[in-house]
């Protein structure tokens, strides 16, 4: 097997990052 | 886009394609909206797989801010789902099956050799190609621990109202039915003719309702792992609950509802052999309140009698064992309450155990929940997406 090419990392918010950014986005929307 | 094409399996590379402008879409039909009831004859975590192979193609094109996307909106679609559904056993024990399984799926695929030893040729070539999601890993891990603390919150908020009468209140052993210590007839048997109010529920109605977690838990493809850390947590309620009652009811502490508490324990224990959950540490978490029923059936009367309670009761404290031996109501005249002597000479035997001084035990303890790596033997390639679920707007690549 070949070795594969290093993959990118996503950097990823924490749970509770995620959530404000939707309840702000919710916020956000009509 | 809706041309369908018959190509055989093996053209297929388990992947699924999308357009960016269905992602809200896709959240909304296979995440929000999404009845658990609608898959119980599919692959178990189905949703898991198909969000797993959304995400794989996202990788596969090599577009971060779709594969982003993609995730913070299911993560966001699961949190919204429990929130909605808080009360709801089977809505939670559903959303924790697939988040777990999303989590190994990401695990699985992710190109890590840690993972990859179990997987097959076809697997290996299955791994993500261009991005590491260990960083969407450890947000999946979090989300997984907070659902299975709903879930735990749910299955108590269920069955703590059945425990005292379960366990300490109704009659399973038949022959002991109406033996009672003295002057405390009255209050069972009136509960008897009131044909079940709120508070009457019997053990067989107790282990019904652990079944039922039980075979929703299995038939919703929980890994066994967790489904034995939950039962073990609520065998640990079982016990923290009757125990706590015992220690402060008079009219229970007898040698015949410490009878009727051994006959019970042997019935939650079996039900843990009959459903293969013996080796979950559930069984370990009931040994308080069976050394509490043989304490109330033992003799209590000589230094050896002390001697061995001592060395009978480990799971019991030195204040329980004394708390217990206190409140022990004889059955009749002939029977003789505990001696002041007898409970000293335990007291002096259990001094060098130096004991915590809580009598109660916590119920609200909960032991740390694991998730351990579960790969599936599952070939994304031959995954079924049933027409029913209204995804036609995904393409098989």
């Amino acid at each position: 097997r070949l070795p594969s090419r290093p993959r990118i990392l996503l950097k990823a918010p924490t749970l509770a990052e995620m959530e404000e950014m939707n309840i702000s986005e919710e916020e956000e929307s009509p | 886009r809706q041309v369908t094409v018959q190509r055989k399996e093996k053209d297929f590379e388990g992947m699924l394609e999308y357009y960016k402008d269905d992602e809200a879409l896709l959240v909304k039909t296979l995440i929000t909206d999404f009845k658990p009831n609608t898959v119980t004859a599919t692959v178990p975590c189905l949703p898991a797989y198909i969000l797993f192979m959304c995400i794989r193609h996202a990788d596969y094109i090599n577009d971060d801010q779709k594969v982003e996307s993609l995730l913070t909106s299911t993560i966001n679609g699961i949190k919204k789902v429990l929130k909605k559904n808080n009360d709801d056993f089977e809505v939670t024990s559903f959303w924790l099956a697939n988040s777990s399984r999303l989590l190994h799926c990401l695990k699985q695929y992710s190109g890590d050799e840690v993972f990859m030893t179990q997987n097959t040729a076809k697997q290996n070539e299955h791994c993500l190609k261009n991005f590491d999601l260990a960083e969407y890993r450890q947000v999946l891990s979090d989300l997984s621990i907070q659902i299975y603390q709903q879930l735990i919150k749910v299955a108590e908020g269920i069955i703590q109202p059945m425990i005292v009468s379960a366990m300490l209140e109704s009659e399973s052993i038949p022959s002991l039915a109406g033996v009672k210590p003295m002057g405390y007839r009255n209050r069972s048997s009136s509960m008897d003719t009131d044909g079940g109010g709120p508070s009457s529920y019997t053990l067989e109605a107790l282990i019904r309702q652990l079944g039922q977690f039980h075979g929703i838990m299995r038939d919703q493809g929980l890994d066994p792992e967790i489904v034995g850390q939950v039962v073990r947590q609520l065998f640990h309620c079982v016990n923290a609950v009757t125990l706590n009652n015992l220690l402060l009811r008079k009219d229970v502490c007898s040698w015949s509802n410490g009878m009727q508490l051994r006959y019970n324990t042997s019935q939650m224990e079996e039900w843990l052999r009959g459903n293969n959950l013996y080796q979950s540490k559930a069984a370990a978490t009931l040994e308080p309140i069976i050394q509490a029923a043989q304490l109330l059936q033992v003799k209590k009367k000589t230094s050896q009698d002390a001697e061995a309670i001592c060395s009978l009761c480990t799971a019991l404290n030195t204040q329980q064992i004394v708390k217990i031996l206190n409140l022990y109501t004889p059955l009749n005249e002939f029977e003789e309450r505990v001696t002041v002597s007898f409970i000293r000479n335990i007291q002096n035997r259990l001094q060098e155990r130096n004991d915590p001084p809580q009598l109660l035990v916590d119920t609200k303890h909960t032991f740390p929940v694991l998730f351990p790596y579960t790969p599936s033997a599952l070939s994304l390639e031959t995954l079924h997406i049933p027409a029913s679920l209204g995804l036609d707007f995904l393409i098989r690549v």
